[in-house]
Order: structure tokens, then sequence, then C-alpha cells
């Protein structure tokens, strides 16, 4: 049911965890 | 309504009017490790909802969500209180989809950690549009940049 956009923002600090 | 005072991105504090749903605190960080990817957070969250933790729908009160540089920041609509505080260095990333309901409202995922980065928590935002959701979005990525480049 979640068609629409999905946005995410990810704190580079963070990346991949 | 977004009001951003300050020109250039770095010492933006961006503006949102937001409701609160709630929060799923003290998750394993090795167990949030399985919510990296949308979907999978999409539907804890869901989950979350269906067992009760998490309210389907938020708290009718307005609320004002504030995004900068320094990290965001949840005040009462008259701004007398905060209610949240989440420094930028402990927010881990920021999730924004539609609520599914049909009312166009979109739901904000911001994921954080301790210190120790031992313990992660999900605090869920609902705002009135997907485009104050990218707004938020925006705001909250110049401020992971600015960080970044000042941070060094």
């Amino acid at each position: 049911i979640y068609k629409s956009a999905v946005t995410t923002v990810v704190n580079p600090k963070y990346e991949g965890k | 309504s977004t009001k951003s005072s300050g020109n250039s991105a770095s010492d933006t504090c961006a503006e949102f009017r937001v409701k609160y749903v709630g929060v799923i605190e003290k998750l394993q960080f090795d167990m949030s490790r399985t919510l990296q990817e949308p979907l999978d957070l999409i539907n804890y969250i869901d989950a979350a909802q269906q067992d009760g933790r998490l309210p389907f729908v938020p708290g009718d009160e307005d609320m004002i969500l504030g995004v900068s540089k320094y990290g965001v920041k949840l005040a009462s609509a008259d701004q007398c209180d905060v209610l949240h505080r989440h420094p930028l260095y402990l927010v881990v990333r920021m999730l924004c989809y539609d609520d599914g309901l049909g009312s166009g409202k979109n739901l904000l995922a911001l994921k954080t950690t301790d210190t120790k980065q031992e313990e992660c928590s999900i605090w869920v935002y609902q705002c009135g549009s997907s485009e104050q959701a990218q707004s938020i979005c925006k705001v909250l990525s110049a401020s992971f940049d600015c960080a970044l480049t000042s941070g060094k």
C-alpha cells in the first residue's frame, strides 16, 4: 500500500549502519 | 508553512508544523541494523502500530519541528517548551513516506542513537503533505552536509 515516494536522508556519519 | 530564518543553508533553522505520533525506544543497535532498508523500517512501524506500541493516529496538537545544523527539535506550537531535542550527531537517518491512508499525509521516521551507539530509537511524526516532508528532508540533508564540512 505504500506506493508513493519514500525518501530517506542518511547521516554520512552512520553510512551503512 | 515553512519559515526559515537566515539565508545560507548553513545557519538555516527551518520550522515545520507537524504532529507527534510516538516513539519506539531502546532498540538494540544491531537489531536496528535490520531496519536499514526503508521498507523494513516502514513494516516495523506498521507492526508497532498493529500491536499497540505506536498509535495509528497522532495527537491532534500541532507542534513545531525545527531542523538545523544543530539537530532536530520538537517544540510546542507556541514554542514555549521544547519537547524533543535530537542533536544532529545522534541522528542516524530520517525516512519520509505516505501514511497510505489516502489523506496525503506523510510520516517522518527519525532514527536516533545514543552516544555509545548501543541503542536506537525511532521517533515518528506526521506532517501534512509530501511536499512538506520533502522540504524537511532537504533541510536535514543540507544540515548533514554543513556539519560534515565544518566538522573537520
